[in-house]
């Protein structure tokens, strides 16, 4: 099954 | 002092409708600009973000810049105290400990006030950063919020793909599979209804059904929904908020390992 990305891996902490 | 009047007071019972159950608490940045809250759900799945201009509003002052920690849960219970044709104002002092939420009839013969205790929050805060995405599909926001319904019983995923054709949407599991397919409109009477794709490259990507159903809480605010997809980037779902703002919702895909 595929697996559950988070948002963070996108966007960049401030 | 920070003071924000909403004549249409409906318009912020929808939005914590919208949120209450995919965040627990959340800032809300008040500024010249408007109000602006940036939250992540609890597993860091999901992202809210919501922008409301200062003129949209019937009457806004923020004389100093101002974050309110606010339990969503508490605010929601103040917020369903409001009538829905209710004036709404929120209002906070500088460096404030607490907010106030005025509830006004039309006929301006009863008025309510509730003070909210705020919390200090220490939250991330993230950088969105621009895209052009591969595709943009617009529709009914309640089109959208069937299709979600409806597929979840399937499974807990749902794979959106879209291209020339159009924008399909499908789910599997124990019990079958479904798949629910919508073309562009060719004739459009009312834009409401229409359903509008704008493609680059076409695109297939696979989401959890439990975010996108928290995400069409948001429905009543608005009669479509955008989708934006692009590689790489998060599902972007936004519905529009009157001539006020918008609410956008950020989910990252489920990825084969």
């Amino acid at each position: 099954a595929p697996r559950q990305s988070s948002i963070s891996d996108f966007f960049i902490n401030r | 002092m920070f003071e924000a009047r909403l004549a249409k007071g409906a318009i912020f019972k929808k939005i914590l409708e919208a949120v209450k159950d995919l965040l627990t608490e959340a800032s809300w940045d008040c500024g010249d600009m408007g109000i602006t809250l940036q939250a992540m759900d609890n597993a860091h799945v999901s992202l809210v973000s919501l922008n409301l201009r200062s003129d949209g509003f019937d009457k806004y002052r923020c004389d100093r810049n101002l974050t309110m920690g606010m339990n969503l849960g508490s605010m929601s219970k103040i917020l369903k105290c409001a009538g829905n044709d209710d004036i709404v104002t929120i209002r906070a002092q500088d460096n404030p400990d607490t907010v106030t939420f005025v509830f006004e009839s039309e006929n301006g013969e009863k008025q309510s006030d509730y003070e909210m205790k705020l919390m200090s929050l220490d939250l991330e805060h993230l950088q969105i950063p621009e895209t052009e995405y591969a595709c943009v599909v617009k529709m009914p926001a309640g089109e959208f919020a069937r299709i979600c319904r409806d597929l979840s019983q399937f499974g807990d995923s749902i794979v959106i793909s879209c291209s020339k054709q159009g924008v399909k949407f499908s789910a599997s599991g124990d019990i079958g599979s479904a798949n629910v397919k919508l073309a562009q409109s060719s004739n459009v009477d009312k834009e409401e209804e229409a359903v509008t794709i704008e493609m680059q490259e076409p695109v297939s990507f696979t989401y959890a059904c439990r975010y996108l159903n928290f995400f069409t809480k948001a429905t009543p605010l608005s009669a479509q929904v955008k989708l934006s997809m692009s590689p790489e980037y998060p599902l972007m779902v936004e519905y529009a908020i009157d001539d006020i703002g918008q609410i956008r919702y950020f989910l990252a895909p489920k990825i084969e390992d």
